[in-house]
């Protein structure tokens, strides 16, 4: 079984604004 | 065939030709007769009969009357014998200096001059490395050694002497008064002659850029046997038919000839990966090992650094060579295409070796693109290409949910266990 590659758009970056990657 | 390399292609020694090297180049002297015109008288023997008294000009406006320097060095014909010729002089000692440039440093074998006048009764030879800017003494003569030159009469060369220079009282006859020949042969007598290619000292020995002679005293009448004779001189001169300086153009063993660069100036030829006007060092981007000169059973040729065709610049590093058994010391300077390691073998942080390319190719080191969120780091396993996966997560490069986990809203823990 193939998973789905991990969704950009379905993180919370809130907390985390400076790990936040550019991309 | 080029002498430097085997049919096959292996490098060996190979040397310039055996030449006069001192054929056609210009000598400075400090003395030339014929400006103005002036008589000299030479002693003339002719068989057994008494030495004859034989007087003429020398004018320096007149070719057929002139004795210039060029003709130390012209060729020499048995037939036509042309003689520089110093001027007139009525004391002693009375020094007149030669000096030939050779333009380029040589191995020399011998230096020899061959008189039109009595020989002196004392002479130097000196040499130059550095183009003239400092000299050594060569060789001397003189029968009295100690007086002129402060140095013992043919003094002994042992192994721990080579670079002295000697006084001999042998080639300093009167006789003959006319083409008698001093020849100094540089190494002749030397202990380790015999094994010149390893015997650094000599090599430097015989290594010149410029020679200069000096004629100190000429032979005085005391000196000739006879009263008649005495009274056949009364003015002196030194006169020297040929100037000759055997030997090779210096390459270490990594050239076959020397030739003109675009300034003029005499260069070898370089082969064996060296370069330098005398093969003195190796070509850029060839420091595998340290320069060396050739030797008859080793043609030591300069090895390129082996960058894996990532780098175009390389240096030497001894303690490396040291290591490797004096095999290879080349360090390679600015690996590109993502790699890195002395030889640029191997990929750079944040790189993984491509196993489909050889590591010769540009693109034999690919990104390791670890996921931003996925992965742990941005480094990779250099030969799999694995990222550092947190954890429940999956993926070359740390892009998926492993199985059992999904996708949460944490970049902190971006896969968690389903319930």
């Amino acid at each position: 079984e193939v998973m789905p590659t991990l969704d950009m758009a379905l993180f919370d970056w809130t907390d985390y604004e400076d790990l936040k990657p550019d991309v | 065939p080029d002498p430097c390399y085997e049919e096959g292609g292996a490098a060996r020694r190979c040397v310039p030709e055996f030449i006069n090297a001192a054929f056609g180049k210009e000598v400075q002297v400090s003395s030339t007769c014929g400006r103005p015109p002036a008589r000299f008288c030479g002693i003339q023997e002719r068989d057994e009969r008494p030495a004859t008294r034989l007087c003429q000009v020398c004018d320096a406006s007149e070719p057929r009357k002139a004795h210039p320097a060029s003709y130390l060095t012209d060729l020499n014909s048995a037939h036509n014998l042309t003689c520089w010729q110093s001027e007139n002089f009525n004391h002693s000692p009375h020094n007149v200096t030669l000096t030939l440039s050779l333009g380029k440093k040589f191995e020399i074998t011998y230096v020899s001059l061959q008189f039109c006048s009595p020989r002196p009764e004392s002479l130097a030879v000196y040499k130059s490395m550095d183009y003239g800017k400092t000299w050594t003494p060569y060789q001397f003569y003189s029968s009295q050694c100690r007086k002129m030159f402060n140095r013992p009469n043919k003094a002994v060369i042992t192994k721990q002497n080579e670079q002295e220079a000697l006084c001999t009282d042998g080639h300093t006859d009167l006789y003959p008064l006319s083409g008698g020949l001093i020849a100094f042969s540089t190494l002749d007598g030397r202990p380790s002659g015999k094994d010149f290619d390893n015997s650094p000292v000599l090599q430097d020995w015989v290594t010149v850029t410029d020679i200069r002679i000096v004629f100190s005293r000429p032979h005085f009448p005391r000196d000739l046997a006879a009263k008649e004779e005495e009274s056949l001189t009364g003015t002196y001169y030194y006169a020297v038919g040929e100037f000759q300086v055997g030997g090779r153009c210096k390459c270490n063993g990594h050239a076959s000839r020397c030739v003109r660069d675009k300034d003029g100036k005499l260069v070898c030829d370089c082969k064996h990966n060296t370069e330098g006007p005398d093969c003195d060092r190796c070509k850029p981007f060839h420091y595998d090992r340290p320069w060396q000169r050739a030797s008859t059973r080793e043609a030591n040729e300069c090895l390129a650094c082996n960058c894996n065709l990532h780098a175009r610049r390389c240096r030497f590093n001894m303690e490396l060579f040291k290591l490797s058994g004096r095999r290879s010391g080349g360090v390679c300077l600015n690996c590109r295409h993502n790699t890195a390691g002395r030889h640029c073998h191997y990929c750079k942080e944040g790189f993984y070796r491509d196993l489909s390319k050889p590591i010769t190719h540009r693109r034999a080191c690919r990104a390791c693109d670890c996921h931003p969120v996925g992965a742990a780091g941005k480094t990779c396993n250099q030969t799999t290409g694995q990222c550092p996966c947190k954890d429940g997560v999956t993926g070359i490069t740390c892009n998926r949910c492993a199985k059992g986990y999904q996708q949460s809203r944490s970049p902190v823990a971006p896969c968690i266990k389903i319930p």
